[in-house]
């Protein structure tokens, strides 16, 4: 299996928001996770990387007509994260993904996939990974060309999955 | 399909890099990827949260009889990268999975995973997330307890994959 990638999948309408300065002590991401389950919001992306000073940002993506329900829920519980906690929002976000079993094999995936992003002038806002799954978060007005981008780079007019690219 | 999460997994050895306050625009992943694919070293997770001030953060795991060999490579291009880069690592972290078909259906998935956790005193470093996976990265000697938490939490002693939890 030379072509480690078998498919590109675009998610046009999301919103992402991002809470800044979050408490790093157990039980942080429940209390922000538990405000918006109540809601019945569909979460999609969820990205936190590691903090500083016993502070670390969450960011999630939700369906773009979900923002509002969610940054009301999320808003409700913010002064109980903590005084310094932040909250800022994006509706002009969408996800592009590539998708492949052979992945976590092949060295470069995400190398050949950032050079297509680089190439075409697309800036990358969030990146999350599994071992067959690399998803990007960029720009809406972006979206197209970073679908394209991809497929162009790892030949998927010729290619088919047998993994659903959700 | 009442039961959305099928397994649950541990990579114990891992390694985190860091790169903080990266240039955030087009191109600046390729060059950190690039400088490691040309030592064949095995990227586990890459998360990437939004930036602020055009400055964003990148972190990824590798194995970690590979973080040596990877900070080599990573050293040689960060001045490149920008003056303000700054680089942190850790070799006591260890990654822990939960896995199922059912998640992108089911809301609530990774508020049981975090309740899990956040009941076990568990700090979570860092989170990444698909449609059919939530990865957290937590300390070496709490990963055991993660693991045995998450799968209290899902009922796993009776339920089986068909989804390998890799
Ligand atoms: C920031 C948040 O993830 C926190 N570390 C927690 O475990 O809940
Ligand atoms: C930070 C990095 O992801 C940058 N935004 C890029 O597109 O390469």
């Amino acid at each position: 299996d030379d072509q480690p990638v078998c498919g590109a999948a675009i998610t046009r309408d999301e919103a992402r928001i991002t809470l800044i300065g979050l408490p790093d002590v157990p039980g942080t991401s429940l209390v922000v996770f538990d405000a918006i389950a109540e809601q019945n919001v569909t979460v999609d992306m969820i990205v936190q990387n590691v903090g500083e000073n016993s502070e670390a940002d969450i960011s999630f993506t939700v369906p773009r007509n979900e923002l509002d329900v969610t940054l009301i829920a999320v808003n409700k519980v913010l002064p109980s994260l903590g005084e310094n906690v932040r909250l800022t929002h994006s509706d002009d976000v969408s996800k592009v993904s590539v998708v492949g079993l052979g992945m976590a094999r092949q060295h470069g995936v995400a190398n050949r996939m950032f050079k297509a992003l680089s190439d075409a002038m697309i800036n990358i806002q969030m990146i999350t990974t599994s071992e067959i799954k690399i998803s990007v978060l960029v720009e809406r007005a972006q979206a197209m060309d970073a679908l394209r981008a991809v497929h162009r780079a790892f030949s998927l007019e010729k290619v088919t999955c047998n993994v659903v690219p959700t």
